[in-house]
């Protein structure tokens, strides 16, 4: 997982 | 999205709306613990930072904001509106106790170090022990309201759902976030025990007190 694109989850 | 994740979200968002809606409607907040909530909003007030820097989806960005209102508006009707009520001699747990470590915690055990990406640590680190201050205050008390178990209950469903959201997405995404992961498990395991009152006595009618 590409931690750089960010946290989809809530 | 699958499933999982939905029920999730909607389970998340059914516990603060039952919350804010037996706080409104009895006009009274005794028996919630205002420091779980206050550490609620500070959960979400130190994720959704992103809200400025990252945009995922329309879904994201209103759930996330919706989110931000409840809580505030939680902690505003125990704090403000509704205070005469609060049974602030029961919410006694010290939170340093749990912000300290955690604190320290993000800033050892994180993806990068950055501010937005430690404050994010820290709110998952959080939000899986922000609700002992009110399982605190219930085994002090010995009793909740059946309302207040409800919005135990789903709180509780919301990170289990996730859990399976999470294996879900291991296995058709390859996605996998150790820290929410771990702090995910770690926090439904808070929930066990109040679990099983829930199913052997309030789901049977009877209310939650302790022995």
């Amino acid at each position: 997982k590409d931690q750089e694109a960010g946290h989809d989850e809530l | 999205m699958n499933v999982f994740r939905i029920l999730g979200d909607v389970s998340h968002l059914l516990a603060m709306i039952l919350l804010l809606l037996k706080i409104w409607r009895s006009k009274c907040c005794t028996g919630i613990s205002g420091k779980s909530q206050i550490l609620f909003a500070l959960v979400f007030t130190t994720r959704y930072l992103d809200l400025f820097t990252n945009f995922v989806s329309l879904y994201n960005t209103v759930m996330k904001v919706i989110f931000l209102l409840c809580a505030y508006l939680t902690v505003y009707m125990i704090y403000g509106k509704f205070r005469k009520t609060f049974d602030s001699e029961n919410d006694t747990f010290r939170l340093e106790f749990l912000l300290v470590p955690i604190t320290g915690l993000s800033f050892l055990e994180n993806y990068s170090f950055t501010p937005l990406e430690i404050l994010w640590t820290f709110s998952i680190y959080l939000e899986s022990v922000a609700i002992l201050p009110q399982l605190f205050m219930i085994s002090k008390t010995g009793e909740a309201e059946t309302i207040t178990t409800h919005y135990l209950f789903f709180l509780g469903l919301y990170r289990a759902l996730y859990l399976a959201n999470w294996i879900w997405r291991y296995h058709t995404e390859n996605f996998y976030d150790q820290i929410a992961v771990v702090s995910g498990v770690v926090q439904t395991i808070f929930y066990c025990d109040f679990f099983y009152l829930y199913v052997t006595k309030v789901l049977k009618g009877k209310k939650l007190s302790l022995p």
